[in-house]
């Protein structure tokens, strides 16, 4: 199973 | 869309203030604000995309820390991000647009220190090379 974490966000795009 | 316009001469400061004060008085008001802001932003018109910069300026000095902690998240910022970064967006940005987010960021830093991801994703953006000192 995934663990889901908390974070209400999106990894950063690399430019 | 009154807001960006190409067609103003002006800035439309009523609909900027109704805009304004639809982000932080409807119920969802900053969701629905930040999505509509990262769409305009990206807008193949210059004028559209430069008038939509400058409603983001306007309601991250007017609307307050919950829509700091909104366009502080990587979620609104990459959208900005895209634009200036060659692998996305940024060759069929225009200067000025690019310039214009750059800047943003830029005094976002100094002026919304609480929000720490501004300054990480201006720090890649001076790794990657997208911004020159």
């Amino acid at each position: 199973p995934v663990i889901r974490g908390f974070s209400d966000d999106e990894p950063l795009v690399i430019a | 869309e009154r807001v960006t316009n190409p067609q103003n001469q002006k800035p439309d400061v009523a609909a900027i203030e109704a805009f304004c004060v639809m982000l932080t008085k409807e119920a969802e008001g900053i969701q629905i604000g930040i999505k509509l802001l990262a769409t305009q932003i990206q807008s193949i018109n210059e004028s559209e995309a430069l008038q939509a910069l400058s409603l983001l300026d306007t309601c991250m000095k007017r609307c307050g820390p919950l829509f700091h902690a909104e366009v502080g998240k990587f979620r609104f910022l990459n959208e900005m991000i895209k634009l200036v970064s060659p692998k996305y967006l940024g060759n069929r940005t225009t200067a000025s647009v690019r310039q214009k987010v750059l800047q943003l960021l830029y005094a976002w830093i100094r002026d919304y220190p609480r929000e720490s991801k501004i300054k990480e994703a201006y720090e890649m953006l001076k790794k990657q090379g997208v911004i020159e000192e």
